[in-house]
């Protein structure tokens, strides 16, 4: 889950 | 009004083919600079995002940005029924509500249409920050896809480690394990034979060879595949 929304984080500050 | 013709519908299917397993429902944006696709799989693990640029299509017209979202899997289904040759048109009218798709023979003996339903997908942009990576290694795709393949008989997670001159990826699991070293070879005749890797650091990363073997899936896109690591970062392939 961590995991999951670090990657929504990561893609979505572009 | 999007209407954009592509002269051979094999790269359309190869496109599909190799994100249909990632993506359930997309949206395909659509503006004058030609077709995009950015796309979380479902399990939220992996972005696929894909640009065909309007360069590619020979007529492309696209009045206005409009989002045609779309169920992959359908789409991989019609996309079956056109064959490789075959010139394929795509056109979604102004308030579409379906995306025709037409695949017509090379000697027009032969037109088949289709429709599929247009769906509501939540638009959230996406997209793969500009990273400088530790390590940018690049070769042959059908090496990769290989690699990928044959070390998933030991282990569901790979190891790939960048080092000055060569690139291990590394495999071990209960019943054993596996690694295969690929090494810079400059100077080949073909481009795409050629393997380089750029290091600013040494990096050693595992990642789930389920996803790589779906992204391998793309190799048949392009003769060469690029693969950028650094710690605490998504691999970018």
């Amino acid at each position: 889950q961590l995991l999951q929304c670090f990657l929504r984080g990561y893609f979505s500050s572009v | 009004m999007l209407e954009a013709r592509l002269p051979s519908a094999v790269t359309l299917k190869k496109i599909i083919d190799a994100v249909k397993e990632l993506v359930q429902d997309a949206n395909f944006d659509c503006n004058d600079s030609g077709i995009a696709l950015q796309a979380m799989d479902s399990s939220h693990v992996a972005l696929v995002a894909l640009l065909m640029r309007a360069e590619g299509f020979d007529p492309y017209r696209c009045d206005r940005n409009i989002a045609l979202g779309i169920n992959f899997a359908t789409l991989a289904k019609v996309m079956k029924c056109a064959g490789n040759d075959d010139n394929l048109t795509i056109k979604a009218g102004e308030d579409a509500d379906v995306l025709s798709l037409m695949f017509e023979s090379t000697n027009s003996d032969r037109i088949s249409e289709f429709d599929i339903k247009l769906m509501d997908v939540d638009a959230d942009h996406l997209g793969i920050p500009e990273t400088d990576y530790s390590a940018t290694i690049k070769m042959p795709s059908a090496e990769f896809q290989r690699i990928c393949r044959d070390l998933s008989v030991m282990s569901e997670t790979v190891t790939i480690e960048a080092v000055k001159d060569a690139v291990k990826f590394i495999a071990s699991g209960d019943t054993g394990s596996g690694s295969i070293t690929v090494k810079p070879n400059q100077a080949v005749d073909k481009k795409d034979m050629e393997v380089t890797v750029t290091l600013q650091e040494p990096v050693k990363l595992a990642f789930s060879l389920k996803y790589l073997n779906h992204f391998a899936k793309a190799s048949t896109l392009a003769g060469s595949v690029t693969l950028s690591l650094s710690d605490d970062v998504p691999l970018m392939i």
